[in-house]
């Protein structure tokens, strides 16, 4: 059959790269005698013969010798299909045609392997594919692919090489663990190979950033999905700390992804996820030293770096469209009308159910309260650098108004969301860090709350709580604000009736 | 309530002071469980 | 009915990637029996950092033949060490290539000193890069010029290079290094130049240039 004739030509193939070294010109006149002998010259022959190659590959894994050579075929494979993408001449489809055509073979043939019952799926072999993949590619492209001798070629291939890195990406979006769960652990140890993590964080223009997000907004969606606040299966909780290990990397290696990206991680963070949030909310810009936090005599005035506003990746507009004009406008001339308008509109339609510390569902909608708070940011560090700070560091400013006016008219979890978002914006020093801490700090003393100053109080110093009595790294605006409200003189947390009342927090705090 | 990272940290060579180094480059696995040999990272020979 | 669905290329295979849609756009509430086992499943088969390792293929014995090129190892030297054990102390990267080395005067080696301490790079820290550090001139010049085209061989020409501060001549393809000698006070100059090269082909030794024999820069390869 025209499927045992492949075979027999991959396996030639395998044969030869066990032969030659892999740049050998044989393999080049290998492939060019598949074009020209009939078994690689229409692209449908392409699909079968990828498709066959890959399934006896697999095959041979499965039955090789586990403590012998077990990818042998499969790493012929990878070097084939990226040799070709390399060295075809490509006239009549473009290298992203090519690649485009590749991998749904591989997604064909991986599905079937993955949801036919009674196989005995491995992810391994297809872990191994998409590994040397990364490999070869990373092999060719050394110096702006200063291998490929052919000029046009050589800026073909750089011109093409964002591109690859996000066919690739999309490649593994469709293999994610919600779709694939076979395939869980193999897929995280994709997204964070040595030579795809770094690489999506580097393309020149912050390229790759966007396939990123969406990568890792996928596996917080697993996670969230399947993290239960009574019970976490074993397996989602390893899945976690490769997870969080991640990040850790990610904190360390390019800090700017987390600071510039943190809007849409909170907004997928599960909501138990305490240390985790603190992990990338503590991000900070490298070679920036930070002042001690817990220093009482801490001036924010005087700190430079407090004046910069914080930069941000993600489009803002898309997430709130329909409430940034009444914002926007309130902003200019508060109303209670617009109020009215912004406030209705932060609801959702249908409860969400979330595995919250206290809540099992939410009404509210927590990105849109996010987008607004973090909209009254970004204006507030850009009046700041126009006029003065008594314009944004004042209580009768529309900002502060728009966002004491979201609580006092909220519900008690429009309060709370608020109020999360607010302290989420309690990073390391900059513009933001410095103006949330001065609203939160006159809206814990505010006299205007009337009889709701001991609730909105109550829902700050929970916040702030939930992210500091989790296991490090604590954000430095928080144990900033944690020290001025413990030092303060005007408040002595202690007396509080809600504090008095729970011995656990009591007992938190005494020592503090 | 999170755990102390300190062993984790250490396990991705992440050091405690101040003098940052890239970890990602070299990175073996998300788990120190199936990182017990190191990688060989891209690099480049000139002809 | 679907036309897809009747492809000869793909009709068999497209209902099981079709199928792994349904939970993207409507997730399960609970982890259904046949997922847990899954997940469970992808845990125990975990692609290490073994799999995730580069694919090696054909690799020519060594590059050069070598008398004793029988009790060298194939394998690329890969090192294995206990969950938690870290990566080990950075300072011993100062400690080991002071003493008696070919071009290499007590003097410089503090300076080397502080330039390993700033130029560190991705490959700094691995277990590999520093056994390097640890190795004979003559090790590296026997890996590089043997195992060409390999990891190791550029591992030990960041070695000579960067530690070392030998160069490598594009043109002869030997590795030179440059000796600055302080001349005693009063003389014409303050320093004396000299210039050795590693003889790889010949008599595997390093030896003096003529006085006359200056290399040029540009002939130099920038590592």
């Amino acid at each position: 059959t025209n499927t045992e004739r492949y075979y027999l030509v991959f396996t030639e193939w395998v044969k030869l790269l066990q032969r030659v070294e892999g740049d050998d010109i044989s393999t080049i006149v290998f492939l060019k005698q598949m074009k020209d002998k009939g078994v690689l010259s229409k692209t449908d022959q392409l699909i079968e013969f990828i498709k066959a190659a890959l399934e006896l590959s697999i095959f041979s894994f499965k039955e090789s010798d586990p403590t012998g050579e077990v990818f042998t075929a499969i790493d012929a494979l990878g070097k084939m299909i990226i040799k070709l993408l390399v060295v075809q001449d490509f006239t009549e489809m473009t290298r992203a045609d090519y690649l485009n055509l590749v991998f749904p073979v591989i997604a064909l043939v991986f599905s079937k392997d993955h949801e036919q019952e009674n196989t005995t799926f491995n992810e391994r072999p297809h872990f191994r594919l998409l590994s040397n993949f990364l490999f070869e590619w990373e092999t060719i492209r050394g110096h702006k692919f200063i291998k490929v001798r052919n000029v046009v070629t050589r800026k073909e291939l750089l011109d093409f090489d964002t591109e690859f890195y996000n066919i690739f990406s999309s490649y593994l979006q469709s293999a994610q663990p919600i779709a694939f769960p076979g395939f869980s652990f193999a897929w995280v140890t994709l997204i964070s190979h040595r030579m795809f993590l770094p690489t999506m964080l580097r393309l020149p223009n912050n390229a790759g950033w966007k396939n990123l997000m969406l990568l890792l907004i996928d596996l917080l969606k697993f996670l969230d999905k399947y993290t239960d606040k009574n019970e976490v299966s074993n397996a989602i909780s390893v899945v976690y700390k490769g997870a969080l290990r991640v990040f850790l990397g990610i904190s360390n290696d390019m800090p700017e992804f987390l600071i510039e990206n943190h809007l849409e991680l909170m907004n997928n963070l599960p909501p138990t996820y305490f240390q985790l949030k603190n992990v990338i909310l503590s991000a900070i810009p490298k070679k920036m030293m930070l002042p001690n936090p817990y220093d009482p005599t801490l001036s924010l005035e005087d700190i430079a770096a407090c004046k910069e506003p914080p930069k941000v990746f993600y489009d803002l507009i898309a997430e709130f469209s329909t409430l940034k004009k009444p914002v926007d406008n309130y902003l200019r001339i508060p109303s209670n009308s617009l109020l009215k308008t912004i406030i209705s509109n932060t609801y959702r339609n249908e409860y969400e159910l979330k595995n919250g510390i206290g809540y099992d569902y939410l009404s509210v909608d927590n990105n849109i309260v996010r987008a607004i708070v973090i909209h009254v940011g970004i204006e507030v560090g850009s009046e700041y650098q126009r006029m003065s700070s008594s314009a944004v560091f004042n209580t009768k400013s529309a900002y502060y108004t728009l966002l004491f006016n979201l609580i006092h008219d909220g519900t008690v979890e429009l309060q709370y969301q608020v109020i999360q978002a607010m302290v989420e914006q309690l990073r390391y020093p900059n513009v933001h860090t410095y103006w949330f801490i001065f609203a939160l700090r006159n809206m814990f003393v505010s006299e205007e709350w009337g009889d709701q100053l001991l609730e909105v109080q109550e829902i700050i110093l929970r916040n702030l709580l939930e992210r500091i009595i989790v296991n490090r790294p604590h954000t430095w605006g928080i144990s900033v604000i944690f020290t001025q409200l413990i030092t303060s003189k005007e408040i002595n947390l202690l007396d509080l009736p809600f504090v008095k009342k729970l011995p656990e927090v009591r007992n938190l705090l005494s020592p503090l | 309530l999170g755990a102390d990272l300190s062993s984790m940290l250490h396990s991705l060579g992440i050091p405690r002071d101040s003098k940052r180094h890239r970890v990602l480059d070299t990175f073996q696995s998300p788990w120190a469980e199936t990182s017990r040999s190191e990688v060989e990272p891209k690099f480049f020979i000139p002809d | 009915e679907n036309d897809a669905f009747n492809n000869p290329l793909f009709g068999e295979e497209l209902k099981f990637w079709l199928n792994s849609k349904r939970p993207l756009m409507q997730p399960y509430k609970e982890m259904p029996e046949q997922m847990i086992a899954q997940v469970e499943s992808s845990l125990l088969n975990c692609p290490d950092s073994l799999d995730a390792d580069s694919p090696h293929f054909y690799r020519k014995p060594l590059s050069l033949p070598h008398p004793t090129s029988i009790f060298f190892p194939n394998e690329p030297i890969r090192f294995v060490y206990p969950v938690g054990s870290g990566q080990g102390q950075p300072n011993d990267q100062q400690q080991t290539y002071k003493g008696k080395q070919a071009g290499s005067s007590n003097q410089e080696q503090d300076s080397e000193s502080e330039s390993v301490k700033k130029t560190e790079d991705i490959y700094s820290r691995t277990s590999l890069a520093r056994i390097f550090t640890k190795f004979d001139l003559d090790t590296l010049f026997f890996i590089f010029y043997h195992y060409q085209g390999t990891y190791d061989q550029f591992l030990a020409a960041r070695e000579l290079s960067k530690n070392r501060k030998w160069k490598f001549n594009k043109i002869d393809r030997c590795w030179y290094y440059k000796e600055v000698e302080k001349l005693p006070p009063g003389m014409l100059q303050a320093e004396e130049e000299s210039w050795r090269y590693f003889d790889y082909q010949g008599s595997w030794l390093a030896r003096r240039c003529n006085n006359d024999v200056v290399p040029k820069e540009e002939d130099f390869e920038k590592i």
